[in-house]
């Protein structure tokens, strides 16, 4: 049984399709079998790693049918990584699925007949507490909560952990995986009193890795490539090396 | 009458809510009634104005019943600046209003009882194209669209700009009050790239005026404050007082 990871975070433009993408990349380089679940009608995770617009819009399938997860299934550029791509007619299909009455398990019984070919599934998520997530959060073992030291992330960090919580009702061995830090600032003082206080409140779930800001790395999306492939030698690249090395051996420990 | 923009990006972490806050701020300043309605779950436009937890979620009586709107608005530190704050109960609220032949109408039924009293209402969307910014689509005049000069801001780009397009459906005399750059960094190549492509595509509807990064813009909600009140000399003030002058100064010609 693959280990299921969600990115979640309702607060927009933390950073989660960003580790998505380059924490995938690191577990598949680091000899892991794994598949990236683009849950995002915006499907970032999927224009990120180069799949081309046609080829888009399996995980719709896979949610509304899912014995077509197989086929729905794209490989990457990366040995050892595939992806279910997203596509915008996500937003279409949340309004639909309301009315049903396993909408929220749709995810789960989309990955089950996949679920013996990978080792890890990371599942990128939307900003909202919405459907998706809600899937997400039914089916996955833990949540890794990326966050900006900022304030209004902050704000939000209270309501993510509220959601898993309520989550656990459903799938009692839900956890949370961890709280990474991004786009932090070394000579922002702000962002230090920040990080600070999140150690103070969630200790041991906090990460030690911190992906610092770095233009490379809002770079490499646009380049179809992931940062690794993109600019290996960058404070990026070595944070994410640094966050797949933690995250590899926190498995190891549990 | 006044004149309703709602401040849209279904892109997360764009600038909306700085924007909303900033803008409705100017606005009041430069001498015209002003109503901020935060519509995002998070509440951060309520928090970022330093509204106490305990007197939001007036947003969600409003929806719920549009006689309700005005003992729910709260003024704000700002004269002639009022606000109808969030709650993250709006995130049950979206679920319960599913099924609801009206769930679209809400917004413009709570809007009619308020709107002698304003001259401008903003409208602090979250970053989705659900429920709730289809309710501020269909009760504004127009939508202001932040975005970063990013990669996947871009790619987001043509998701809004259809979105408001099939919003004129229900509401004919939507259209696109302008496009905002922010977070803007001079000094990378990527930025200028960006920014050209913008608006080389969108011409006119992008503003001269350009927001820079700058972490002022970014540790003044932590202390309840608009960016005129905390750091009135920073550049992000700057940016903000140039946006406003260019908004008024549009209408004027229209
Ligand atoms: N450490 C970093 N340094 C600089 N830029 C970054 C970093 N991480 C992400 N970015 C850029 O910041 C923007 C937001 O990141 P990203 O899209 O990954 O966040 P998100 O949480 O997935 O957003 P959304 O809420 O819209 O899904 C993107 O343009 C991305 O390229
Ligand atoms: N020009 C700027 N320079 C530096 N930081 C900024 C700037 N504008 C906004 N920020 C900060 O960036 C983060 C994202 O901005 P903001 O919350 O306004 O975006 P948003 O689009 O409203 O996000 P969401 O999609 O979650 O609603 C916030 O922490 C904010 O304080
Ligand atoms: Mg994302
Ligand atoms: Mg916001």
């Amino acid at each position: 049984r693959p280990k299921i990871i969600a990115l979640a975070n309702q607060k927009g433009g933390v950073g989660k399709t960003t580790t998505a993408i380059n924490l995938a990349v690191g577990i598949a380089l680091a000899g892991k079998r794994c598949l990236l679940v683009d849950l995002d009608p915006q499907a970032n995770a999927s224009s990120g790693l180069g799949i081309a617009i046609k080829r888009r819009g399996g995980s719709h399938f896979a949610l509304i049918s899912p014995d077509s997860t197989e086929q729905a299934i794209v490989p990457t550029m990366i040995d050892g990584l595939d992806i279910l791509p997203s596509h915008p007619s996500l937003v279409q299909l949340e309004r639909e699925l309301q009315g049903t009455s396993d909408r929220e398990r749709r995810l789960q019984m989309a990955l089950i007949p996949v679920s013996t070919r990978y080792q890890y599934i990371l599942i990128d998520c939307p900003p909202s507490l919405g459907l998706f997530p809600a899937n997400a959060f039914l089916c996955c073992d833990s949540v890794l909560i990326p966050i900006q030291c900022e304030y209004y992330a902050m704000e939000g960090l209270a309501q993510i952990l509220a959601d898993v919580e309520k989550s656990k009702r459903m799938n009692s061995c839900l956890r949370v995986e961890g709280v990474l830090l991004t786009m932090f600032e070394p000579e922002s003082v702000f962002a230090h009193e920040v990080a600070d206080e999140v150690r103070t409140h969630l200790g041991e779930l906090v990460y030690d890795s911190i992906v610092p800001r770095d233009v490379a790395l809002a770079e490499a999306p646009s380049h179809g490539k992931a940062i690794l492939q993109y600019a290996p030698r960058s404070r990026g690249a070595r944070g994410y090396v640094e966050l797949t090395r933690e995250l590899l051996m926190r498995q190891n420990s549990n």
